[in-house]
C-alpha cells in the first residue's frame, strides 16, 4: 500500500470476532499489511493484540507495534530508521467533539527494532503493550460497522532533510 | 501516565 505523506489507515473488520476470540481466550494477534513512509521509504507494518482476561500487568489491553520490513528503497535509506512515529485509534463518530486515542513516539536508532530487516518483517517490534483499553474502546465510537480503524503517521528524518 | 514504547519481539 502507498502512502498519502507518511499516513496509513488500517482497516480491522469484524471486530467482534476478534473481540469473542479473546474472552473464549484464544490469542489474538493479527498485523496489517506493508505500506512504505513515502516514494522512496520505508517499509513498515502494525502488529496488533488483543491481551487475554488473565495475562498478567496487561489484561484485556490492545497491545500496537511498529515492525520494519524489508522494502524496495532500503539499499537507498539512511540506517537505522529515525523519526516520529503517531499511532492512533480513530473515533469514528461524527460531529466536533470527535477525539482519536493516540500516542507519538520517537524512534530509537539503537533499538534492533529500527535496523534495516535482514528477513521479510523485523522480529523486533517497537510500540505499546497497553496501548488502549477495552472499555477505554466503547467510551467513543472507536467501533462502527464492526470495524476498528488503526493510523499509523511517519515523519522520517528523511522527510526533514528532504 | 501516558504508556511508554518499548521494544517487543514476535515471530510467527
Amino acid at each position: 500500500a502507498q502512502q498519502c505523506n507518511g499516513i496509513y489507515i488500517w482497516k480491522i473488520e469484524n471486530f467482534s470476532g476478534l473481540q469473542r476470540a479473546q474472552e473464549e481466550e484464544r490469542p489474538v494477534v493479527i498485523h496489517s499489511p506493508g505500506f512504505y513512509t513515502g516514494k522512496p521509504g520505508y517499509k513498515l507494518c502494525l502488529r496488533l493484540h488483543i491481551q487475554l482476561p488473565n495475562a498478567q500487568r496487561c489484561a484485556n489491553f490492545i497491545s500496537l507495534f511498529v515492525h520494519t520490513m524489508q522494502g524496495e528503497y532500503d539499499s537507498h535509506l539512511p540506517w537505522p530508521f529515525q523519526g516520529t512515529i503517531r499511532l492512533s485509534i480513530l473515533d469514528q463518530s461524527e460531529g466536533p467533539e470527535r477525539q482519536n486515542h493516540e500516542e507519538v513516539m520517537e524512534a530509537k536508532p539503537e533499538l534492533l527494532a529500527f535496523q534495516r530487516p535482514t528477513i521479510h518483517r523485523n522480529p523486533k517490534g517497537f510500540g505499546y503493550v497497553t496501548f488502549i483499553h477495552l472499555q477505554t474502546l466503547k467510551q467513543r465510537t472507536f467501533i462502527k460497522d464492526d470495524t476498528l480503524l488503526v493510523r499509523c503517521e511517519v515523519q522520517t528524518r528523511l522527510d526533514l532533510n528532504s | 501516565f501516558p504508556p511508554v514504547p518499548t521494544e517487543d519481539e514476535y515471530m510467527d
